[in-house]
């Protein structure tokens, strides 16, 4: 369960301050499947890194499955991350010069799983997204989309608990979006907790909440009909 | 004019050959406005960054306004793209650490524009996208929706006659999306030749003609009614 109460963010860039947060309160419970929504610079990303546990506050708590985990250090934030989250950045974050496999098996050797077993797991996972002929692609020999595929590749391959996605579908055509979506509802079926940010409607109606950022504030929360 | 016939392109990643265009015949005339489409993978950026003068063909014919642009050198390519066409890359490209009103000059600079004249239009686009309160961020310090802003903002500072676009709204929220057509129509108005990738049906619409890509090829190209 994801538990935000009053979160703040604000950045200090030295010449101004920016309150990107403006007092969040936002209730996730296990086996949801919640998309946020909101104009460009409205705070989504702000909100998925602090969820994400890649980020602090500057104010207000966040308890993950009961464990207060607003203040802990860089390492005690990684430590809970790679046990639970598995996340997808909005600009993949993928590891230059390096293949979609590689890519993929890192939160694997985080998680202490064994090399055999390691390729294993990356290769089902990129099959799965569609990407079993780039395996051996490094991300500047791969397209938009197929990059986006391997950082949502690499999300699941450790199956969390929890998947939280920052635009997973932005650089994707329609087809494939959907394919992504029916990937994640097969796993939120099977239990997963999904978050994800979305600007298309489309893609927010597979989503079973859909949460409406604005200026740092969550302006209405409501459930989507007939799912 | 863009003319582009039987145009190839063949990545070669030591491991495997990719035939990302296998053979595209394209004629854009002055002042068109196309969205071009297809699934992820299909070939829209590799033929994007030909047309763009940004890198070469593997066989076939480019001409640009009727010279031959398939065989010139780097510099070359350089001078003709700077001279006639603004890019919008699908990865923004930024210069990390490099606020957006120094972004947004560079190709001014390149044009020879002296100094004054380079801030007052750099601030006159980026207020155009609705950046005016972010000229002194780092890409670092702006989401990902206002990074990709400053990216259109830089391709159209130096008012170029062809504006290319890879997917120039895929981080955008829909509102914003809109805007952002709006201006790119009021430019075509004005004559500007626009291609632009996009993989949203809804802001294609907002263009006059469609080309649908597959496999590195153009399996259909047709007009958009009512427009
Ligand atoms: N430098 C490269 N080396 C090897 N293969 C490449 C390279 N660049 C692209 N490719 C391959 O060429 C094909 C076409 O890529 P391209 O980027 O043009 O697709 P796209 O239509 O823009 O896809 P997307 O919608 O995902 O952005 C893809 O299958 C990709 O893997
Ligand atoms: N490191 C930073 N320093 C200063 N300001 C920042 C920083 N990161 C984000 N911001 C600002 O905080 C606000 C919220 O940013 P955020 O990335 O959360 O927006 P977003 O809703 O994800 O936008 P988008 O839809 O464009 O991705 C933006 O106005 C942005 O400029
Ligand atoms: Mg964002
Ligand atoms: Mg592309």
């Amino acid at each position: 369960t994801i538990v935000v109460r009053d979160l703040h963010k604000i950045y200090d860039t030295g010449a101004e301050q920016i309150h990107a947060l403006a007092g969040i309160d936002l209730t996730v419970r296990a086996g949801e499947f919640v998309a946020i929504m909101g104009p460009s610079g409205s705070g989504k990303s702000t909100a998925m890194n602090i969820l994400g546990c890649l980020d602090r506050p500057t104010r207000g708590s966040y308890h993950l499955d009961g464990e207060d985990v607003s203040d802990l250090s860089d390492d005690e934030l990684a430590e809970v991350r790679n046990r639970k989250i598995g996340f997808v950045f909005q600009s993949y974050n993928l590891i230059p010069r390096t293949t979609a496999i590689e890519n993929v098996t890192v939160p694997l050797k985080y998680a202490g799983v064994r090399g055999p077993e390691q390729r294993a797991r990356a290769i089902a996972a990129l099959e799965r997204v569609g990407l079993g002929e780039r395996l051996h692609h490094k991300p500047n020999e791969m397209s938009g989309g197929q990059q986006q595929r391997v950082a949502i590749a690499r999300a699941l391959v450790t199956a969390p608990a929890i998947l939280m996605a920052d635009e997973p579908t932005g650089n994707l055509d329609s087809r494939t979006s959907v394919e992504i979506m029916a990937l994640m509802q097969e796993l939120n079926d099977a239990g997963m907790t999904v978050v994800m940010v979305t600007h298309e409607p489309d893609i927010a109606l597979h989503c079973k909440r859909m949460v409406h950022f604005r200026d740092g504030c969550i302006e209405l929360d409501e459930v989507v009909k007939d799912r």
